[in-house]
């Protein structure tokens, strides 16, 4: 476990983490996509179907419940809580499910590490997870501007990715045979998502500006 | 039987 990758993970659990104690706390969900939020509770549930059947590490195992935990409690909050829900922006947050899943299942059969369920489970969760913050990045386009709930949580999903690039390349100089194309891959193309977010997220915040996504 | 490549990272 090298820096780059506990950062990472410590990272993306705090996205999360944080944005389910937010909706908690001010029961409101405004400006969060429940798309995307529905999209990673199943990028979760793909990937970590082996929980209980192969342990790797307590601390795997800890943070594979913690992420399936908080992920579907986020998507309960804002589905089912009399409060929170009432708070959803549901005529924005109009991107279609199916036009991100079924690519993602359809390309997992086809480029996966071994044709098994549990290899195309995770090929798709990996593609799934590529592709699963772009209704939230619609919606933010859609509401112009971001309050700095929504702001943060991209904000921290984005530094874990480029936190787990760092943790790729340690990994690829230190350790021999370590090369995992499906995840590189996609994980570049996710980067690459939140890049333009990031341009414009730093350059309101350095203007000290309300954040103005262009149309 | 353990996954093609050891996938360690969450």
């Amino acid at each position: 476990m090298n820096l780059f990758r506990l950062a990472g993970d410590m990272t993306h659990l705090l996205s999360v983490v944080v944005l389910l104690l937010k909706i908690h706390t001010i029961k409101s969900c405004a400006g969060i996509s429940l798309k995307t939020q529905e999209l990673y509770a199943i990028v979760f549930a793909a990937r970590y179907l082996d929980l209980f059947v192969h342990f790797m590490s307590l601390y795997n195992t800890i943070m594979k419940l913690v992420f399936l935990a908080s992920s579907f409690s986020i998507v309960w909050y804002m589905r089912q809580h009399k409060i929170v829900r009432r708070t959803y922006d549901k005529e924005h947050d109009t991107f279609r499910h199916q036009f991100i899943l079924l690519p993602c299942l359809v390309l997992a059969l086809l480029i996966n590490e071994k044709f098994t369920f549990r290899e195309v489970m995770w090929a798709f969760s990996i593609y799934l997870e590529a592709v699963a913050i772009l209704p939230q990045l619609v919606l933010l386009q859609r509401t112009r501007n971001i309050d700095n709930l929504a702001g943060h949580y991209v904000f921290f999903l984005g530094a874990y990715r480029a936190l787990y690039i760092l943790n790729w390349i340690y990994r690829y100089f230190t350790e021999p045979h370590f090369v995992h194309w499906i995840s590189w891959i996609a994980g570049i193309v996710q980067t690459l998502l939140y890049a333009d977010f990031f341009y414009y997220y730093i350059t309101s915040w350095k203007n000290n500006v309300k954040l103005e996504l262009p149309a | 039987d353990a996954p093609s490549t050891k996938k360690d990272e969450l």
